[in-house]
Formats: structure tokens, C-alpha cells, sequence
């Protein structure tokens, strides 16, 4: 079963 | 004051036709030196849209002061959709606006349309991307990806992409079944936008929600080819070149949970 990652985990809030 | 007058209205009509379906609400960025940029996530923070268009991106441009405009990009969908794809077409703003002025011109036909669009405070994150490494680097004809993302997605919500050094693989695994498409490097001296390009690292393994990767298509009438830039458990970009400018893509993968 896959999961979907989300943006916020990889990339920082400016 | 800004003044963004575009050749054609084209460019702006599909920019818009290939967002307005991940974000609903964005802010415009305006200013001299960058012309007009704007950064968007979807609801669900799984996509992220760049877009850049150049001050050479337009016929003539100017922005006095730097401008933030807050759009509902189905509004505006709705005031371009007025225009006919080789109109010009100019954004008219002033230094606090509360409104963006929209006119199209047909030179020969002596018409000229204006709309004015009710402008929104849009409280949006942003987030910071750094130029990335990246394992391998794919440039396709975006027809050909579009075909791929288009068609695999009758068959399961999730697409696996696997890079080689000669060739991309596309594989979906559905309740009714599996399906696979193989595309070989390969280069088109005679017409270079058909090529393939892969530019490998490292071999590249990933799989990506099939619904973003059709909403990432709907950037195909933008231009010949779409880059798309892998690295193993990060996310992926996808580049549609414009003319001075550029709309991406960033996409999160799907993990083994």
C-alpha cells in the first residue's frame, strides 16, 4: 500500500 | 502602476487553463525586475505550481512599485476566456489596487474589451525550494507524457516511473489489471522537440499520485517538450518552458507505508 508524502515534509515554509 | 501588455493573449489563457484546477485562489507577483511570478499549493500540499514570466515575456512592461495581486483563478479564467487567443492582451494595475483591469485588442478589427476583476487578500504559504540535485533528468515530447499520464490513470491512482540510462518506464497496477510503457531514449536530429532525452545519475524508482500527474498535463499546450527532474524520495519537478519564462511543477511521491 503507497502513501502519499506531502510538500511541507521536503520543503521549509519561507 | 503595473502595465503587462503580452503579444497574444495565448500564453495567459493557458497558463491560467493549466492551473485552475490544482489552486483555486493565488497571488500574482509583480515586479520590474522578475515581471510576474507566482507560487501556489494545492489544498492537499502534494503539488506546487512556480510560475515565471519575464519582463521579456511581454510586449512592453512596467511596474513602478511592487505588486501583490490576490486572484480567484476561476474569475479570471472566466475574463480571459473573453479574448480570443491572438488578441493582445494588457494587465492593467495601479499602486494599491483593489482591481485588475483586463483588455484585449484586435488591431484589425478595431475592437477593444476591458474587464476589470475584483482583486482578494490571499494569506498563502511559501515555501522555499532550493536548487536541487537531482538523480536523472528526462525531456520528452509533453504530448507523449500527457498520452501516458492520460492513459494510466483508467488503470490505477498511482503511476511508477523507473529511469534507466536508455529509457523511462511507466507501470500502473489496477484492480482490473497492469499495464506498462516503455519509451527509449532516443534523438531526433531531424526534429529535436521529438527526442528523448535522459540525463542519468542514478537509476530512479518513484511513484507519484496518477490525479497530479493529470493535472500537471494540463501544461501540454504550453510547449513541445516537459523536462521532469527525479530524485529518489524527494519531489519531483516538472518544467514547461514558456518564452522568457517558465511553469513548474513540484510533486511529492508516494511512499511504501
Amino acid at each position: 500500500k503507497m502513501k502519499q508524502s506531502s510538500l511541507t515534509s521536503f520543503f521549509t515554509k519561507a | 502602476m503595473l502595465e503587462g501588455k503580452f503579444e497574444t493573449a495565448s500564453t495567459m489563457k493557458k497558463v491560467i487553463e493549466a492551473i485552475k484546477d490544482s489552486v483555486k485562489l493565488c497571488n500574482l507577483n509583480c515586479s520590474q525586475n522578475d515581471g510576474i511570478t507566482v507560487q501556489a499549493i494545492d489544498d492537499s500540499r502534494v503539488l506546487l505550481i512556480a510560475l515565471k514570466l519575464d519582463p521579456s515575456c511581454f510586449q512592453e512592461f512596467r511596474c513602478d512599485k511592487d505588486l501583490v495581486l490576490g486572484l480567484d483563478l476561476e474569475s479570471l479564467s472566466k475574463i480571459l476566456r473573453q479574448g480570443n487567443p491572438e488578441d493582445y492582451l494588457t494587465l492593467i494595475a495601479e499602486d494599491s489596487p483593489d482591481s485588475l483591469l483586463i483588455v484585449f485588442e484586435d488591431s484589425k478589427k478595431d475592437r477593444i474589451s476591458e474587464f476589470s476583476l475584483k482583486l482578494m487578500d490571499i494569506d498563502s504559504d511559501v515555501l522555499t525550494i532550493d536548487e536541487m540535485e537531482h538523480d536523472c533528468a528526462i525531456t520528452l515530447p509533453a504530448a507523449a507524457f500527457a498520452k501516458v499520464a492520460r492513459d494510466m490513470k483508467t488503470l490505477s491512482e498511482s503511476l511508477q516511473i523507473l529511469v534507466t540510462k536508455d529509457s523511462v518506464k511507466f507501470k500502473a497496477d489496477g484492480s482490473i489489471g497492469t499495464g506498462s510503457v516503455i519509451l527509449r531514449a532516443r534523438t531526433n536530429l531531424d526534429d529535436t522537440k521529438e527526442s528523448i532525452l535522459i540525463d542519468l545519475n542514478k537509476p530512479v524508482n518513484l511513484t507519484f499520485g496518477a490525479k497530479y500527474l493529470n493535472d500537471i498535463v494540463k501544461a501540454t499546450p504550453l510547449a513541445d517538450t516537459v523536462t521532469i527532474k527525479l530524485t529518489d524520495k524527494a519531489p519531483a519537478m516538472f518544467e514547461y518552458k514558456l518564452q522568457g519564462g517558465f511553469l513548474r511543477y513540484y510533486l511529492a511521491p508516494k511512499f511504501e507505508d
